[in-house]
């Protein structure tokens, strides 16, 4: 289950402070995944008390201050939900899904949480194997209509160090693949994983997703959980 | 096997640098947290917190879209709406228990522990709008095992204690970010300061504690 409680002593309008909410939620916490399973209990609370000005006019929709307010509180709530997957249970890596040049936003966050809750790329992340195939059938079967183009597809791994990319699959077609460099990216414990759906030169549709690896651990952990 | 992990409460030295040794909060929050051995294998650490604002406060509030929403979930939804996100005091919250699946009985439980902290919040510090309004302005949240009850006379046992551990310095912070947590293997406290373009010469504070570490896969609403 996720919970999350949120103050500040800004002077938030009350109607401003729900957009607020609801806006930086879908970038952050609805952008995790730890295991798949949405809980019965996620609940996010975000109060206002507006101690810091007292008299001050209330912040409201689409002044210059709301649209500050908004890039402070979704920065904010990206690195708390950041936190969360970095502590999935069992969990040995960060991994960073970015999908880009989907024909729309909807069908960017589709792929990228298809890719992103594949028990198979999990194991895979874990075990530290440069496995693209589960990564391209993952995309394969996301649901919808993410209208993929197997022909331009492209695959890649970008090290946490800010060293070159990897690529794994161009325009479809698989790369020759350093395996020793692989290793070498698998080893650090943050990793994203960049996919390019389309040639397009203009970016229409673009989403990141958070996720981890799958290990041991997890079935440790909630194999007895309730007892 | 880890509850509240690792099981003797210390952090991982990988996960160390994640959780903040100093901070800055919001002013007119307090918060507070206190032991009511919600999970009987819990017989250690804080497993209720409390997150409170001074003065009536605006409120917002997102929540999952399983249909199978937990007892906490509708009753803080009905709480919101009630008085319309205004007003609110802040919330309750317990870990080791989820009080999901309970039926009529646990919305009663939650029902119960949002009631007995808002009157004890109310006799803390009295505002004129709390004089004239008895019903509940404190929301309710819980986490942990579905299925089960919560222990609620434990925690209403408990709750007069959390109440009165309620303060605004870091400790309180992460002792309370601790409380939340399940099995999470460390608590998770961020807080930052910025100004906006309309209130010259403000530093405004923004403070967040959040938990989670399994059944993560959240599209809240």
């Amino acid at each position: 289950t996720l919970l999350g409680v949120i103050c500040t002593d800004a002077p938030i309008q009350k109607t401003a402070l729900r957009t607020l909410l609801s806006t930086a939620t879908n970038s952050s916490f609805n952008r995790i995944t730890v295991d798949g399973d949405t809980s019965t209990n996620d609940s996010v609370a975000l109060f206002a008390n507006g101690m810091a000005a007292p008299g001050s006019d209330v912040l409201e929709k689409q002044s210059e201050d709301y649209k500050e307010m908004n890039k402070v509180l979704t920065s904010f709530m990206e690195d708390l939900a950041k936190l969360i997957v970095r502590d999935g249970e069992g969990a040995t890596k960060f991994v960073t899904v970015r999908v880009t040049k989907a024909d729309n936003h909807t069908a960017a966050h589709v792929v990228a949480n298809s890719i992103a809750t594949s028990a198979l790329v999990k194991t895979a992340l874990y075990g530290k194997d440069a496995n693209w195939g589960r990564i391209l059938c993952a995309i394969g079967y996301a649901p919808g209509n993410t209208c993929i183009r197997p022909n331009q597809t492209s695959v890649s791994f970008i090290p946490a160090d800010g060293s070159e990319e990897l690529k794994l699959l161009v325009n479809g077609e698989p790369q020759a693949v350093d395996e020793a460099r692989a290793a070498t990216i698998l080893e650090m414990e943050d990793l994203e994983i960049l996919v390019k759906l389309s040639n397009k030169e203009k970016d229409v549709g673009e989403a990141t997703v958070y996720t981890c690896d799958f290990s041991h651990e997890y079935v440790t952990i909630n194999g007895d959980y309730r007892t | 096997r880890r509850y509240s992990a690792p099981t003797d409460g210390a952090i991982p030295p990988n996960k160390a640098k994640y959780v903040p040794t100093e901070g800055t909060y919001p002013k007119g929050f307090v918060v507070g947290s206190a032991h009511a051995q919600v999970k009987a294998s819990n017989t250690k650490f804080d497993d209720l917190a409390l997150i409170a604002s001074e003065t009536p406060c605006s409120a917002a509030l997102v929540t999952t879209q399983n249909h199978f929403q937990a007892a906490p979930v509708s009753v803080s939804k009905k709480i919101m709406f009630q008085h319309q996100s205004k007003s609110i005091r802040g919330v309750v919250i317990n870990s080791g228990c989820a009080n999901a699946v309970t039926g009529k009985g646990g919305r009663e439980d939650a029902m119960r522990m949002a009631k007995l902290t808002h009157d004890l919040l109310n006799k803390r510090n009295p505002t004129e709008d709390d004089q004239d309004v008895s019903a509940i302005r404190t929301l309710v949240m819980s986490t942990g095992v579905i299925g089960q009850r919560l222990p609620i006379d434990r925690i209403e046992a408990k709750i007069p204690t959390l109440v009165e551990s309620l303060g605004n310095t870091h400790d309180h912070w992460l002792r309370s970010a601790r409380a939340i947590c399940t099995t999470d293997t460390f608590p998770k406290l961020l807080s930052r300061q910025f100004t906006l373009p309309s209130y010259p010469g403000i530093t405004f504070s923004i403070a967040g504690m959040t938990k989670g570490a399994g059944m993560i896969h959240p599209n809240m609403a």
